[in-house]
Formats: C-alpha cells, structure tokens, sequence
C-alpha cells in the first residue's frame, strides 16, 4: 500500500480543508518554526488510531482548529488518508472528532474502533508497535531502551 | 505465541548488522542484538550495541547524540524489515546529525524508495533536497495559528 | 534570606519580557513570570509564560519545539542578567531552530559580547559562521576515539 | 572575569595535553559527530566543580581517556581553567583524577573542594544553580519545567 493524500478537516492549525498530497516515494514536509508541520505529524498519527496523549493535547476535543485559544471554530475535526492498494484501487481512512468522542470511517462507511484498526492492520499499520512514527525529539531514545522495553517491543511487533 | 516472538527476534537480528554498515557506509560498523536468555528470549531484555565506525566496543551511553540517532535508525529499519508498515513518517530526525551522515540518511532512505515510502519533517536543506516531493508549510497572521500548504514536486528538476 | 529571593525574582520578573522581545526581534512578543502565591512567592511554584510572536496566550506545553527552544534561550539570559556567570556554555542549542531564529539568537548573542562570553557547540553553519573564533575538533583513527583540536580567529575575515 | 584557555591532560577522547583558546567573546566548538565536542563540554563542567552523572560517566576514573574501552592510559586526567580577571590578572582553576577521587588546585596550590567552590562562587560560578551549562538535548526542557522546579530554580540563584 501507498499513501498518497491526508486530507485534514479543521485539525489543529489547519482551519477548513487542505489536502496534502500527492505524496511521493521520498517527501520532506518543510516550513518556519510553529507553522504547523508537528501538526501534520499529529494529523497522520491521528488518523492511524494513535491515542491523545502522543499527540500533545489533553482532550480529543483540543484537536478541532482553533481550541489552543479556546475558540474553536467548530464541533468537529476529521483527517482522512487515502491510500493506493497492490491493486491499484484506492482505500479511505477516516477518523474524526464529534464533540468529545472520535468516529471512524473506511471508504465512507460507519465501522467501530476495533474494526477499523483491524483493517489498518492488514497493510501492516499498528501504532502499538512503535515501528513507524518518530515524534520530534524522540528518536535517540529509540537506541537507548532498557533491555526489558526492547523485548515489550518485540512482543508487539511479532 | 513464543514461536512468532522467536521468528520476529531472529529475523531483525540478522539483518541489523548490514542495515547498520549500510547506514554508516562503512564495513567496520557493527549492530547486534542479544537476548539476555537465548534459550527463552521471551522471558527476559534483549540487548542493543553498535560499534561506530571506526571506534571500538564500548556500552552504547558512551555514544555521542549524532551517533545514537544513527543506531536507532539502524534498528527501526530493520524491525521494519520484518513487519513492513506502508510508510514511515520522521520528525526532525536529523536534528543531531552532521552533514555527512544526513547525506549517508538520505541514501539510504532514495536507495530503498521501491519498497518503502518515507515523509520526513526537516529543517536542513542538506537533507530536504534530497527528496522526491516537497511540501511546504506557513502561516498566515491571525488570531490563532492558520497553516497553509503548498506542494511541489521535485523530480521535474535536475539536483 | 526571604529577600534575597524576592530581590531575585523581581528582577528577573521585570527583564524577562524585554530579553524575550529583543531574542524575537519583535515587539509582539511577550514573556512573563508569575508566583502561584504573590504574598510570599519562594513557599509556592512560579509559572512561565510566553506568548509567541503573532500568536495569542496558550499554554506553554501547545508551542513548537523551536519556540520551546527560544522561550527557554530568554529565561536564561533573563536569569543571567541577575546573577552573572563569566560565560555560557551551550551545547547544540540551535538544534530544534530554523534559520531565522538561528540568525536571531546569533545576533543576540554578539550584542551582547561585552558583557556576556558565549561558547555553543554547533552542527549548523549559519549559526557557527557567526563566531568570534572557531575550534575545530576531528578525530583520529586509534583504538579509541582521540580527538585533536584546530583553533582559527574568524576575526580577520571579512563576512 | 574572562575564560581564555581550558587546558585538558588525558580527559576523555583527549590524549595527553591539548590546550584550547584563546577564547573570544563568541567562540564556536565544531566538528563531525562522535569527534570530542560534548567530551570539551564535560571537561569544562568538570572543572567547574559538575557532578560525575552530570558528565556522562558513572565513576571518576572513566573519564580518564581510554577508559572507555578499559584501557586507561594513566591513572590520572586533569582539566585546567584560565581566566583574565578585571585587573588582567590570571587566576588558574585545576580539577584532577586521581584513582577515584578528585584533587582542587588553584593557581598551582592544593585546596579543599569547599574552598575551590567557594573562589569560584566569587567568580559568579555555581554549577548546582543550573545558569549557564546546558548540556546536549537539555535546552526544551529549561522553559518546560514545573512551577515548582522553577522556584527551586530561583532559590538557589538567590
Ligand atoms: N487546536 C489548535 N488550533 C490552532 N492552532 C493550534 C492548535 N493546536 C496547536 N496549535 C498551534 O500550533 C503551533 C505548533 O505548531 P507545530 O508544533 O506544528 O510547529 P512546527 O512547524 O512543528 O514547528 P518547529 O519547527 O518549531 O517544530 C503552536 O504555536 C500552537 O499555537
Ligand atoms: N574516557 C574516554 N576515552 C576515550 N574516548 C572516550 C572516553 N569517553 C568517551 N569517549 C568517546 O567519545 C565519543 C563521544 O564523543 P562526544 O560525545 O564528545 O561527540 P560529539 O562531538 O559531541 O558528537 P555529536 O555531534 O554527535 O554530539 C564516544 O564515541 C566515546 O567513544
Ligand atoms: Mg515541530
Ligand atoms: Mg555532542
């Protein structure tokens, strides 16, 4: 599978829609200091069923645009990702904030938590297992694990 | 269950050291992973060591911040050897890195473009531009922080 | 022993927010310190605050990791401007900045050199590039990491 | 008062004597990764009276050079400070290594390490103050600790 777009829906600093894509086999995501680019990383992390706490907010609902000055501009964020199958059809992820619950989405039709990370699981995507998202400032302690955590991450991945 | 754990430890084990040496760019690197109970990996840490180029075996607490980043690679890719996940997504990675191992990141990430899809956040030209997309982020003055966002394809240009 | 501390919070207090806009190089921001118990400030916590250029007042933990950087860079020199140690020692410091605010703090710095000695630590060309004096450390081939030192006065080169 | 040169003998990754400086008023320390320059920063701390866990190291005489690799050349490692005072005079700090304890010189005279701190506290050094040493990774976390570590913070600078 290939990710191509992340579609982002009054997620953080992101107000009303902006696509992002098409990704490409090597992208670099670049801009100033507090433009938003940690954002985007939240948005992907969101949408792959990573927990609030990873994502630098206290509560779901600090994730609709403009909650970081206690205006939030509406009841609802969503990020979709849209992905490219072996088979060259396409596959729609989505996950959005309604109030202070998350819903989720696959190819537009309603599905429940477990199923949905299920099926993000098929193209290898667990974020349980800590093997593909590196948070800024984290990376160094990736090698630096005491040998008990390394065997946890193991178990996971296995 | 013990038999997958074994599977998943064995596999990453054999293929850290060549990623590493791969990443480093130099046969006289050296990663290996032990389990502290080879009988029952599972019961028990396993541990992590590198050697730097160039230097001897030493504990890892002894690396400098550069050098850590780079072993940590080395062990993501190679867990990412066994249970592939679609596309990897890093933030300022090369925070601690000089310009010659960011260049030695950026190879090895375009030499493996065919089987894995990687998005990085950075802040080094010497590593962006090595990419094949950029997307660019900024702001726009109000109230609260409004990100606005531009996507430019660099394959069309030469290096 | 009760005053010396009141003495060094309010000073601190009353510098930290011009330290910040000058850091900023704008007026927009704002920076300030706050006893939880304004009656007797050393029995309880005391709060940091900073308000990014263009951007309203949130909680410090919603800034990005270079405006963490720059927010921690002003209390600092704030702190510094009451109790002053001959010189700083900052070790890779700019990690986490752009290049805009690593060309703000390198000019804080030198306007500060006369009554501030400041050694960093750097990777980064436009921050290293803006120095008095370079020391080169490399490193030879030996058992062991041995490493041999380069000194050059970047004072007789012209920008 | 003024740094001009941190002299080091044996200290970590450096063999035998190396002298540094003269120190400017805004001097740069590089080189590639894994060269020394985090070792120069702990040889300073070191001099200025930092504690061994602050230095990288769990005991003294690991920071011996060689000891990395258990094959200390000396038994002994040194680190040197020269400062210029207001009235150009120098005034000369020197830290040891011997075996697993530490020796405090001053100007060449042997002395206690309360003494040692104390003449250095009148230089405006005083490491448990936090003030102006910051260690690699460390800057964040300056503006991002608790109210309460920050009063704490102020006491001792007081
Ligand atoms: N819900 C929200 N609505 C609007 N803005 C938000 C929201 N949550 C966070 N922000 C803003 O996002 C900014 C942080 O952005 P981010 O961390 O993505 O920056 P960055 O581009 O990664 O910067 P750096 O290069 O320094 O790491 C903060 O200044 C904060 O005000
Ligand atoms: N006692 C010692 N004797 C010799 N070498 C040592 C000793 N202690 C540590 N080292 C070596 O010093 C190296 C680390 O150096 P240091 O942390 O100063 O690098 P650095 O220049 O700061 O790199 P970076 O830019 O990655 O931060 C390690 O590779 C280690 O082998
Ligand atoms: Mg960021
Ligand atoms: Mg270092």
């Amino acid at each position: 599978a290939f990710l191509k777009y992340i579609d982002m829906e009054n997620f953080k600093s992101y107000r009303g829609h902006h696509r992002i894509g098409p990704l490409k086999s090597f992208t670099a995501v670049v801009g100033p200091n507090g433009s938003g680019k940690s954002n985007f990383m939240d948005a992907v992390s969101f949408v792959m069923g990573e927990k609030t706490s990873l994502l630098r907010v206290k509560r779901l609902s600090d994730l609709i645009h403009g909650a970081s000055i206690n205006k939030p501009v509406s009841r609802n964020a969503s990020v979709t990702a849209t992905f490219i199958l072996e088979d060259m059809t396409e596959k729609q992820f989505q996950r959005s904030v309604v109030g202070q619950s998350s819903e989720h989405r696959i190819d537009g039709q309603s599905v429940s938590i477990s199923n949905y990370l299920a099926e993000l699981e098929k193209l290898g995507i667990n974020v349980k297992a800590k093997n593909f998202l590196v948070f800024q400032g984290a990376v160094e302690s990736i090698a630096m694990k005491n040998p008990k955590e390394r065997t946890a991450l193991f178990e996971e991945i296995s | 269950r013990h038999d997958k754990f074994i599977d998943c430890f064995e596999h990453v084990a054999n293929e850290i050291d060549a990623i590493y040496k791969a990443l480093a760019m130099n046969q006289s690197a050296q990663a290996f992973l032990g389990p502290e109970n080879p009988e029952e990996p599972y019961l028990d840490g396993i541990n992590y060591n590198c050697v730097a180029p160039g230097k001897r075996f030493q504990p890892m607490s002894n690396l400098s911040g550069g050098e850590k980043t780079v072993a940590a690679l080395a062990l993501l890719f190679a867990i990412h050897s066994y249970q592939p996940a679609p596309f990897f997504l890093l933030d300022e990675i090369d925070a601690a890195l000089d310009n010659t191992n960011i260049g030695k990141v950026a190879s090895y990430i375009r030499s493996k473009r065919g089987s894995l899809q990687t998005i990085v956040i950075s802040l080094k030209e010497e590593f962006y531009g090595c990419s094949d997309a950029l997307v660019g982020i900024c702001s726009e003055p109000a109230d609260c922080l409004v990100s606005d966002v531009i996507t430019l394809s660099l394959e069309d240009y030469d290096d």
